[in-house]
């Protein structure tokens, strides 16, 4: 759908254009490791696409577990959030705002923030 | 900035670069000029050159709007979520989420939680057919995220680094920093 500016979109094509793919996310907002939640599984597939979760397996549960708490934890640092591990708000807003398909950590490693952080703890080589 | 890892880049052989959109599609000449400008932000700091072509089979990057599963193992998810997705040198593959509210003029007047505007987006594609990964830089083009409403085009000082340090520098600019960051262009109604 192209148009020139937001008031040529025709209003009939409004309500079905403000869900969004990710909204169901809103719901784990404040979750954190340990809790068991429905909707979580979907999440550690969001992180398995953008590369924080490794390709260990996609049949992914609801627990928060430690993978999730990492895959949350280098998130914060690249987006540059509180590296808590936590689902704050301000993560979960940051989750939810659209993006691009690439992910930000190819084949475990990124220059990202997360990749600098843990090339300075000595965890990886950051190239 | 950041690179995919090996550092793919588009080799000094192939510097002038052709691009072509999916024929299926039948763009418009308008949103063909939004990718226009967007490779423009590119070639001004670069030695690249971008020309577009009419064989979308022998050009060098290819642009194509896909909804869902459109064949590359990446589908689209609908209404925002992803919004597009390009490869690394030397595929030159740009998608883009068919299903999206594209804007390609005036993105300031939003009324819509859900219009993107397109150029933002296809500046940031063009990075990766380039060879730059994601960015930290919020400023940054290569920052992954982009709300809705916000039109955001001009490379900030961390684009031009990383994509400097793959091309060098536009043998062409009259000064040695290029243009000015100063007047850079983003904003939106958010």
């Amino acid at each position: 759908h192209f148009f020139p500016n937001v008031s040529s979109i025709p209003p009939s094509l409004l309500p079905n254009i403000t869900a969004g793919a990710w909204d169901s996310f809103n719901n784990l907002s404040g979750c954190h490791l340990g809790q068991k939640v429905p909707g979580i599984s979907k999440l550690k597939n969001y992180f398995h696409y953008f590369g924080y979760i490794g390709n260990i397996s996609k049949n992914f549960t609801d627990d928060y577990d430690d993978a999730l708490e990492t895959a949350v934890k280098n998130y914060q640092l690249n987006f540059n959030l509180n590296a808590t591990g936590e689902l704050d708000e301000s993560t979960v807003k940051q989750i939810l705002k659209p993006r691009c398909g690439v992910a930000d950590i190819v084949n475990g490693s990124s220059t990202m923030n997360s990749g600098k952080a843990a090339s300075m703890t000595g965890h990886t080589v950051a190239h | 900035y950041s690179f995919f890892p090996g550092t793919p880049r588009w080799p000094r052989s192939r510097r002038d670069l052709t691009y072509a959109f999916e024929p299926r599609n039948q763009l418009t000449d308008d949103v063909k000029r939004v990718f226009t400008n967007a490779f423009a932000r590119w070639s001004e700091w670069t030695p690249l050159t971008f020309t577009e072509s009419n064989n979308y089979n022998t050009a060098d990057l290819k642009i194509g709007f896909y909804g869902g599963n459109h064949g590359d193992g990446e589908d689209f998810d609908g209404v925002l979520g992803t919004l597009a997705h390009a490869f690394a040198p030397p595929r030159g593959l740009l998608h883009l989420d068919s299903d999206e509210t594209w804007i390609i003029d005036d993105v300031f007047a939003s009324g819509s939680p859900s219009a993107m505007d397109l150029e933002s987006v296809a500046v940031h594609e063009i990075g990766h057919l380039l060879g730059l990964g994601h960015s930290s830089v919020e400023d940054a083009i290569m920052f992954p995220t982009i709300s809705s409403g916000i039109r955001k085009v001009e490379l900030a000082r961390d684009d031009v680094e990383g994509i400097q340090v793959l091309y060098g520098t536009n043998p062409d600019s009259n000064s040695t920093t290029g243009p000015s960051f100063g007047e850079r262009e983003m904003s939106g109604a958010h």
